[in-house]
Formats: structure tokens, C-alpha cells, sequence
């Protein structure tokens, strides 16, 4: 089974073409793993991408460098994904 | 679950557990509900759609599926709720019970189980079909990326490695072949509503094109009052629009295919939320987020029997 640990969702919201094509590079990465929950849309629009660990330094790094703000949307998607697995067990107890 | 009645609406559930309450709730409801197969799936699993008619034949239609992209769970939770509804409704004779005086509605809650039941046992976050083709070292298909309309133009990739891979040709996968075999030989499906998440939007066609669709003004007013009954519960702000203006260009997509076939209420959700949690959404959630769309729905369920077409 696939596990999530210290992977995180960023948030950016492109504010300039600028920003928008730096985000747009990222989609070319394909070594980063990178997985795009909202894909990149226009300015002011949310792009939110679930970053493996592994890339997690290196696509911060990209972002600070060019200067593009982003958001943690989720500390750790480990964390939610077990939560919701306790969830669903005590449900299926309940059954 | 003994029964539809205790059955827990407020969590996610497997895909037997799915299974066994569709079951459950055929075997309640034998006069309204029954149980179709209209296709199977790459790994073989049923794809069944649950049927909602007082008698008739072949009357006009709506149809309602989720869960198209497997990692998109509140909408398959939603499905869920909203069978219980359909037939909640007629037995108090209220909500959509007038509408199934003179419609069948067909809901179809696990339209990717392949890729639900891999959500659910090697991958939370998987999106795709199951498929393998020849040539592509990657697995699966977006099967919201396959269908006949801009097939393979902007808006997919041809890369299979990717998310939004459009397959090898319209229609590649099972999935989305049954679904096109059942409208086509149904022929009298009126309204057609795909619901995905997460961003909470409601989405009407094209989206391959920039080209507006003959009907863009009434489906924009459509739009305008669904969401007005969707945010009237809970205040769950919507926007609404066609996908290429609204969200971006997405090519091969479903109510694409579906409103060029004629089906003019063709529309898609994007439920909740905007992204705190996306597609991990608390189940919590669930049934509020289940009822707010309901009354969405049902305004243009409704539109769509009282301008018949």
C-alpha cells in the first residue's frame, strides 16, 4: 500500500504570468512525483499539489527562488488518510 | 447495515458495503428500485446502475453518476445518500416524487470501482481507471478524459503516465464505453449530471472548446438558481459557469459527449470544499454536503421535467 508520510499539499495562487509559468515548469517535472489535486488554471485561481517527501525540498526551493508564495494546504496527508481509515473501521464496527 | 434505515450515511464505506446497500435497498423498495448491469469493468467488477421508476417505458430520463474519479470520495458517499432520498421522497410524496410521476432517474454510485476498490486497498489517491494498454509502461486511464467529444485535443495528455491521460482512443475504457452504450440505447435520457470533487462549482459544457453552446444562456441560469438552493442550507459559496471559462480546457470529457448527443441539461459538480482538506474531506461532511447538493439537483431535475424537450 502506498503511504503518504511527510508528504504535504501546496497551495500557490499565481498572482503574475511570472508565478503561473514557474508553477507550470513544476508539471514537467515528472521525477518530483508531483501530483496535482487543482491543476494550474489562470491567475488567481488556487493550484494545490501533493509533494512526495522526497521532493518536498527541492519544490520549495524552486518556488522561494522565483519568488512565488505558496501555502501548506495539508501538514501531512499520512495523518488524514489514517485518520479517515479509524473512521471508516469504527463504522464498519458499527455495522 | 440491517437495513437502509441504519445504514451509517455519516462514514465512508467499502465497495462491498456499497454493494450489499444497493441490495438492500432494491430489496426494500421492489415497486420503485431495481438494479442494472450495464457493463464490467477492466478487473471484471459490475458496474450497476440503480434504477428509479413508477411504471412507464423507456420514459424520459435523468441520469446521475459518481464517483468517476475514484479518490473523489464524498461523491460516492453522496450517491449513496442520495438513493436513500429518491426513495425517502416517494414515500413521503415530496421532494422528487413529483418528478418520478412522469421520469425514471438512474444513479450510478461506483462508476470507477476498479479504481475505488485500489483507493482502498494500495493507493488513496488514485484517479484513474485500472486499464493497462499496450505500449503504456503507466496504468490507467482518466475516464473523464476518454469520451468522444475533443477526444485527445488540449485539456489530456497522451503521456499514460500522467493523471489526466486520455487513453489510447475514445472510449478506451470499459467505464465510460457502458455508460455510452446505455444513453445510446436508452435514447431518452433529458438531463445527465457527472459529480466529481473537490472546488464547489457547477460546471455545463464545453469544455474542450471556447465555442459557447447553443444553450449557454438557459444553462447559466439554470446554474444560477442551482447553486442558489445548494448555498440557501448552509451558505456553501458555488460558482458556476462552462468548464473551459471556469475552471481550464479539458478535453474528451463526459457532459461534452453527453451534450452532443443531444442531452441538453449536461452538467457537472465539483462538491466540496475549496481546499482545506480536498479530497480527503471528513466524513463528517458527508451528509451535509450530500443534502446541499440534493437541492441543487433537484432544481434542475426539476427544470428538466417541466421543459421537456
Amino acid at each position: 500500500t502506498e503511504t503518504f508520510v511527510g508528504h504535504q499539499v501546496l497551495r500557490i495562487v499565481p498572482s503574475s504570468d511570472e508565478e503561473l509559468q514557474k508553477v507550470q515548469e513544476l508539471q514537467d517535472l515528472e521525477h518530483l512525483k508531483l501530483d496535482f489535486w487543482l491543476s494550474p488554471r489562470g491567475l488567481g485561481y488556487p493550484v494545490d499539489i501533493r509533494v512526495p517527501f522526497p521532493s518536498l525540498q527541492s519544490v520549495k526551493a524552486h518556488l522561494e527562488a522565483s519568488g512565488v508564495p505558496y501555502s501548506i494546504m495539508i501538514e501531512d496527508v499520512q495523518a488524514l488518510v489514517d485518520e479517515e481509515e479509524m473512521e471508516m473501521l469504527r463504522s464498519s464496527r458499527q455495522l | 447495515a440491517l437495513s437502509t434505515t441504519t445504514f451509517n450515511y455519516a462514514a465512508y464505506h467499502t465497495l462491498d458495503e456499497i454493494y450489499s446497500f444497493m441490495d438492500m435497498l432494491v430489496a426494500e423498495n421492489p415497486n420503485l428500485v431495481s438494479k442494472l448491469e450495464i457493463g464490467r469493468s477492466t478487473e471484471d467488477r459490475p458496474l450497476y446502475v440503480l434504477k428509479f421508476s413508477t411504471g412507464g417505458t423507456s420514459r424520459p430520463a435523468i441520469w446521475i453518476d459518481t464517483g468517476i474519479h475514484s479518490r473523489e470520495w464524498v461523491t460516492q458517499a453522496s450517491g449513496v445518500w442520495f438513493a436513500k432520498k429518491i426513495v425517502d421522497d416517494h414515500a413521503n410524496n415530496e421532494g422528487v416524487a413529483s418528478i418520478l410521476e412522469t421520469m425514471d432517474i438512474f444513479l450510478e454510485i461506483v462508476t470507477n470501482p476498479d479504481g475505488f476498490a485500489y483507493t482502498q486497498t494500495k493507493n488513496r489517491m488514485w484517479r484513474k481507471t485500472r486499464s493497462h494498454h499496450s505500449g503504456s509502461i503507466c496504468v490507467g486511464v482518466d475516464p473523464n478524459r476518454n469520451w468522444d467529444a475533443g477526444f485527445g485535443g488540449p485539456g489530456a495528455s497522451g503521456n499514460p503516465c500522467l493523471e489526466t491521460y486520455h487513453g489510447p482512443y475514445a472510449n478506451s475504457e470499459p467505464e465510460v464505453k457502458s455508460i455510452v452504450d446505455f444513453v445510446k440505447s436508452h435514447g431518452n435520457i433529458k438531463a445527465f449530471v457527472s459529480i466529481h470533487s473537490y472546488s464547489q462549482l457547477l460546471l455545463y459544457p464545453y469544455g474542450y472548446t471556447t465555442t459557447p453552446v447553443p444553450d449557454q444562456q438557459e444553462l447559466h441560469e439554470i446554474s444560477e438558481k442551482a447553486v442558489a438552493a445548494l448555498s440557501s442550507l448552509y451558505g456553501t459559496k458555488y460558482k458556476y459557469g462552462s468548464i473551459i471559462t471556469t475552471i481550464y480546457q479539458a478535453s474528451g470529457g463526459t457532459i461534452d459527449w453527453t451534450y452532443n448527443q443531444g442531452i441538453k441539461y449536461s452538467f457537472t459538480f465539483e462538491l466540496r470544499d475549496t481546499g482545506l482538506y480536498g479530497f480527503l474531506l471528513p466524513a463528517k461532511q458527508i451528509i451535509p454536503t450530500a443534502e446541499e447538493t440534493w437541492l441543487g439537483l433537484k432544481v434542475i431535475m426539476e427544470h428538466a421535467r417541466d421543459n421537456m424537450y
